[in-house]
């Protein structure tokens, strides 16, 4: 029962206990930074977590040094377009693709370090047009949907190693625009989406295929909800949503995500798991990761939740220097990257 | 969630839906 589950937080009991800082990185030439992101690199067959960042015109590589510090490896400038956000592969080292555009996202580039050939840095075009949704998967692979003016298209490209995009796959698209994808874990050729008009959609995007499998409802309390992340269970799918347009109610608050667990052969649903924003605040720019979500509230702070316990377990305030604008998990739950806009990442273990 | 909820439940929803004509 979600409105049993919703449970009034006590701020002054979150506080940062469960997060704690471990290190700073400041970008002194950035002045807006826009997003930030972490992933694999490997050099001289070790391979390292690097942290990301972009600010509007450019987009930093960080590695690791001795004691907790963080040094600047290259920043690649991205020209005239603005940066709209990082997008990660997840398990791909060396390469890493972005988003450019102005409103919408008009052109994903990968940018890359070929550290084979005298680590020379490289940026091209992965694909243009007005691009609605992106997301990185596993294998090298990058999926959007893009619209013209008649028609919707949805498609997977794959990336080589050296960064130029190979062979695209085109899958059936649903009429109502594609605003965010999510892996199915485990299940390598399974995809989902969700859609303007509170519809979830599943892929099968095997190489010979790209099959709409099914389309089911959301619900009308949850207006252009995002998919985050999803996963099969005992036969149900079940799927990670936040609600940025969705109103407060007495009895559920203000919802910040939700696990829903779909039958895909009945495209019936059922809520499991509810986390509501803490009372007061509004907003949210949320990152999920594992069963860890974190998200940016209007106020300036960051709300951490742990989804399965439907529980807000951390909140940062807005630091003294001035309000948190990004939070972004790194390829583990254990590590949050909490960004300003003068370019300073805060990185907490959690 | 049971399964009088949700309607019958498929372990091998995916090939079932592979298997079945595309929508």
């Amino acid at each position: 029962d979600e409105a049993e589950q919703f449970t009034p937080v006590l701020l002054d009991s979150l506080r940062e206990e469960s997060l704690q800082l471990v290190s700073k990185l400041k970008d002194c030439s950035s002045s807006c930074a826009v997003d930030v992101s972490t992933m694999w690199w490997d050099t001289a067959g070790c391979r390292e977590l690097y942290v990301v960042t972009a600010c509007e015109n450019s987009v930093s590589l960080w590695k690791p040094l001795a004691s907790d510090q963080w040094g600047k490896v290259y920043t690649w400038q991205v020209g005239e377009i603005p940066v709209i956000q990082i997008v990660p592969l997840p398990d791909t080292s060396n390469l890493v693709c972005v988003a450019l555009g102005d409103l919408e996202i008009g052109e994903i580039r990968w940018l890359l370090l070929c550290s084979s050939e005298n680590d020379s840095f490289k940026q091209s075009p992965v694909k243009t047009g007005n691009i609605k949704a992106v997301l990185g998967l596993k294998d090298r692979r990058l999926v959007s949907s893009s619209r013209t003016t008649q028609e919707q298209q949805v498609e997977i490209v794959s990336l080589s190693e050296t960064g130029r995009s190979k062979d695209g796959q085109t899958l059936m698209s649903p009429e109502e625009t594609v605003l965010a994808f999510a892996e199915v874990e485990g299940m390598r050729d399974a995809l989902i989406g969700t859609t303007a008009v509170n519809g979830i959609v599943v892929w099968s995007v095997n190489l010979k295929t790209g099959q709409l499998l099914k389309k089911m409802h959301i619900g009308y309390s949850y207006p252009a909800s995002i998919c985050h992340r999803a996963y099969s269970d005992s036969g149900l799918l079940f799927v990670v949503l936040s609600h940025p347009h969705a109103k407060e109610s007495e009895s559920c608050g203000n919802p910040a995500f939700r696990v829903v667990a779909f039958n895909p052969k009945t495209a019936r649903s059922a809520g499991v798991m509810f986390s509501s924003l803490p009372p007061g605040h509004t907003g949210r720019q949320g990152d999920v990761k594992d069963a860890s979500a974190a998200a940016v509230l209007t106020s300036g702070a960051i709300a951490v939740w742990d989804l399965l316990l439907g529980q807000c377990t951390a909140l940062l305030p807005p630091d003294p220097e001035g309000s948190w604008a990004l939070a972004r998990w790194a390829t583990t739950s254990a590590c949050l990257l909490a960004g300003q806009r003068d370019g300073t990442v805060c990185l907490y273990r959690y | 969630c049971s399964e009088s909820d949700l309607g019958p439940i498929s372990l091998n929803w995916f090939e079932e839906l592979t298997t079945e004509a595309p929508l």
